[in-house]
């Protein structure tokens, strides 16, 4: 998971 | 109707005018270009019925799986007005020699059977939608956590598909069918396209956003 921190914190970006 | 309010607003390439043309500046542009436009797919994805119910990790596996999908299936939507063009973005249109002369022939060749394809079924912007987002959830990744949860935002897709072609297609009951049968060659397509561009990463040449490389390496 670490290796997709960018995708991770998209996603959990509430816009 | 949702999916067409969440249908995100049109992309341009901004190629950069200090560059001098060919081979690394069509390949720069495309690649920035896919950066900014998957972090537009990761908003759209979020916004469609049911996905954002999904764990976090499912919702990473099926873009992880089907972002080029949903790429390419972007850029054959924009290119069905044009003839033998493929229009990236609306600032970025290239046809096949413009495609020779910057190294994208491949790509070019790769993608254009799917846009002759779409443009014999003459598929409607509703249709694409909906197609796209069934991409999505359909994207056979060997990671998901809650099978049970994607098959049910598979059904609700292609129900919402099957809804839309029971109201706007009564002379032909197989069209639903047709649709869904056109994306085993987006895979094959996005396969190559993947291919493509995981080879000019291994070449070194050409910068890569962050992302752009964090989805290609997800599937390397």
């Amino acid at each position: 998971k670490e290796k997709h921190k960018i995708l991770h914190r998209l996603l959990q970006n509430s816009t | 109707s949702h999916l067409l309010v969440i249908e995100p607003e049109k992309i341009y390439a901004m190629p950069d005018p200090t560059m001098p043309d060919g081979y690394i500046k069509a390949l720069t542009t495309l690649c920035d270009l896919a950066d900014r436009e998957l972090v537009v797919i990761i908003g759209w994805a979020k916004h469609i019925p049911g996905f954002s119910s999904l764990s976090l990790a499912d919702q990473m596996s099926l873009l992880q799986s089907a972002w080029m999908e949903i790429l390419v299936l972007n850029i054959v939507f924009r290119s069905l007005a044009c003839e033998e063009e493929l229009v990236y973005a609306e600032d970025y249109v290239v046809d096949e020699e413009h495609a020779r002369l910057s190294g994208l022939l491949d790509l070019h060749v790769a993608i254009l059977p799917l846009v002759r394809r779409y443009k014999k079924l003459s598929m409607e912007k509703e249709e694409f939608v909906t197609l796209k987002a069934i991409a999505l959830s359909n994207s056979d990744s060997t990671h998901i956590e809650n099978v049970e949860a994607v098959q049910r935002l598979q059904d609700s897709l292609h129900e919402a598909l099957q809804d839309l072609e029971g109201a706007h297609n009564t002379e032909d009951p197989r069209r639903t069918g047709k649709l869904l049968m056109t994306l085993p060659l987006l895979r094959q397509t996005a396969a190559k396209a993947v291919q493509h561009f995981y080879s000019i990463k291994v070449q070194g040449k050409v910068p890569m956003h962050k992302l752009f490389l964090e989805m290609l390496e997800a599937k390397a």
